[in-house]
Parts: structure tokens; C-alpha cells; sequence
């Protein structure tokens, strides 16, 4: 199912730069 | 390279979008608005955490409060940043996006795709100049600390009939917070012509906060002068003395004007040190005829 598949990506990918985000400090890599 | 973690973050899910593994051309339209998502909530950290200067919160421990506090030389991180992604994005990236993986859609779509990732892209250097403000802002307020110093020359010359022959300790210090800047680490990561931006505007930001203390004293060395004047002619008239003595004296004010003209040429030279040339600056002009004698007005020299 592709409206699942796209679902789970976006929760993935949006996810990992929200976590990321979430940090109001600036932080080095 | 990107420095900070969330930049990173930005430039790894917008790719991952795209790529090989997880792209699938029928959901094309859906990545296409998480990409332009992406790049909103980059957006939103940046101007909720960074730029919002004037954030007011009740809770001390809040983002925005903290985002405040930050020394401004981490802007540096977030303007290198923000040119990279946009030097990035809209180059190789757009091009693997719209030649490799959306190549058979029409010409139509595809300028539309483009456009839309260019506006979405170039809305992130709207916050350059923010950014920018807010580092001159920092620094040359820095500066206003040892400028307030300038408020202790009326009274230095109101107490003795002396000539200042010398500039005034505080002028030394003024352009430190400039060089303690120009000297950080993290200035390697702006390119030639940001830094020399970032130069002559904080070197404009300070003499222009130079020349409104500056004003202040004289004005009001002025004020205090004529008041002053004006008691003394009294006392003068009922004592029924002549006032040539007095007016014989230099002033207050004159004394005042004789030690800032010697300042401000000593902080003419010190600007020259960083490559700048004081006449250049509108406020450094003001400031010399506020305080210069009547026969140097017409050129600033020193």
C-alpha cells in the first residue's frame, strides 16, 4: 500500500529533522 | 561543509526524500510538499529560536529566552549554514530532483517544481540580514561600555583650568570588542566580503553611538555653561564689575571639545588599523564638526 508506505517515510524523515529541531541550542555536527 | 546539527538534519532528510531507496515516482507530488515542509520547520527553528529578538516570555527557561542570551559570534555558524544550503539546494540537489528522478514529467510540472523549491530555498536568506543586524547590534554595544566613560570628561574639565594635550584613556578600548570579534575562530567560517560587511557596519554602529554620547556631553556642557554665564553677569551686574575677565577664559565647553577632537583623531587612526577610513563613515563627519576647532572643520585629517 502506497499511502502507508509514503506514511511511514514521512514519519521517518520528518521525524528525524523534528528530533533535531527540537534543540533550541546551536549545536556543532 | 554544514557546522551545525541541524543544518545537517535538514540537508540528510531532504536527500533521503529523493533518494534511490525511498523515493517512488508515484508519490512524486507528496515528497515534493514533505521537501517544501522540510524546509519550513528549518525555517521556523530559525526565526522561533534565533531571530525572535524581541521574544517575550514569562518563563526564563523557555527556547527563546535561551536563543537570546547566545554570544552573537554563534550567528556566524547559523549565516555560514544558510549559505551553504542555499548554494546546495538550488544547485546539484535541484538538478539530481529534476533531471534524474522527475525527467519524464512534462515541462510544465517541472517548472513549477523548480520554482516551488527555489522560493522555498531563497526564503531562507531572508534571514541573513537578521542574522546580521543582530551580530552588529552585539558587538558594538559592547563597545557602548566603554564609551559611557565619556560622561566623566565634564567633570574632569570643569575642575581645572588645564588644556587637554592627550586623547582620553577610554578611546584605546572602544574598537576591542571589534578586534576580540575579528580575532574569534568562528570568523573563518565567513566569507571575505560577509566579514567585511560585518566590519564597517559594527565600525558604523559605533561611531554613531559615539557621536550621540558625544552630543550629549557637549550639549549639555553647553546648557550648564550658559546657565552658568548667565548667574555670573548677575552677580556681576549688581556687583557692578565688567565681565571682559571671564569672557577672556576658554570655556567649559571649549576644553570639552579640545579633548574630544583629540579622541575622535586618535579613534580615526584606530579605525585605520582595521582598513577603515573614518571620513568615509557619515557619523565620524558629524562627530568632527561637533567638536573640531572652527580652522579644521573643512578637512578631516590626523
Amino acid at each position: 500500500n502506497i499511502g502507508v508506505y509514503f506514511s511511514l517515510r514521512f514519519q521517518e524523515i520528518a521525524g528525524a529533522l523534528d528530533s533535531s529541531l527540537a534543540d533550541a541550542n546551536i549545536t556543532l555536527v | 561543509t554544514l557546522t551545525l546539527k541541524q543544518s545537517f538534519a535538514l540537508l540528510e532528510s531532504l536527500r533521503t526524500c529523493w533518494s534511490e531507496e525511498v523515493f517512488i515516482f508515484t508519490c512524486s507530488d507528496k515528497f515534493f510538499r514533505l521537501s517544501l515542509q522540510l524546509l519550513s520547520r528549518y525555517s521556523t527553528w530559525l526565526s522561533s529560536h534565533l531571530v525572535a529578538k524581541n521574544a517575550c516570555s514569562s518563563d526564563s527557561s523557555s527556547n527563546s529566552e535561551r536563543a537570546i542570551n547566545k554570544p552573537v559570534e554563534d550567528f556566524i555558524y547559523v549565516m555560514h549554514d544558510v549559505g551553504f544550503l542555499v548554494a546546495e539546494l538550488s544547485g546539484d540537489y535541484l538538478e539530481h530532483v529534476l533531471c534524474r528522478l522527475l525527467e519524464s514529467c512534462s515541462s510544465e510540472v517541472l517548472d513549477l517544481v523548480r520554482r516551488g523549491f527555489l522560493q522555498a530555498i531563497r526564503s531562507l536568506t531572508d534571514y541573513l540580514p537578521i542574522l546580521k543586524d543582530r551580530m552588529v547590534e552585539g558587538i558594538s554595544e559592547r563597545s557602548v561600555e566603554d564609551l559611557k566613560q565619556l560622561k566623566g570628561i565634564s567633570a574632569t574639565y570643569r575642575m581645572t583650568s588645564k588644556l587637554p594635550v592627550r586623547h582620553s584613556p577610554y578611546v584605546s578600548a572602544i574598537l576591542r570588542p571589534l578586534k576580540t570579534f575579528l580575532d574569534d575562530e568562528r570568523v573563518a567560517y565567513l566569507s571575505k566580503e560577509l566579514k567585511n560587511e560585518l566590519l564597517h557596519s559594527i565600525a558604523e554602529r559605533i561611531t554613531s553611538r559615539y557621536h550621540e554620547m558625544a552630543s550629549d556631553v557637549v550639549n549639555l556642557a553647553r546648557k550648564t555653561e550658559s546657565s552658568l554665564l548667565r548667574l555670573r553677569q548677575g552677580a556681576q551686574r549688581r556687583a557692578g564689575a565688567s565681565s571682559d575677565a571671564m569672557d577672556s577664559n576658554i570655556s567649559d565647553t571649549d576644553k570639552i571639545c579640545m579633548l574630544l577632537f583629540l579622541d575622535i583623531q586618535e579613534y580615526g587612526r584606530n579605525l585605520a588599523i582595521f582598513g577603515i577610513q573614518a571620513s568615509h563613515i557619515t557619523a565620524f563627519r558629524s562627530l568632527w564638526q561637533l567638536v573640531a576647532p572652527e580652522d579644521r572643520q573643512a578637512q578631516i585629517s590626523f
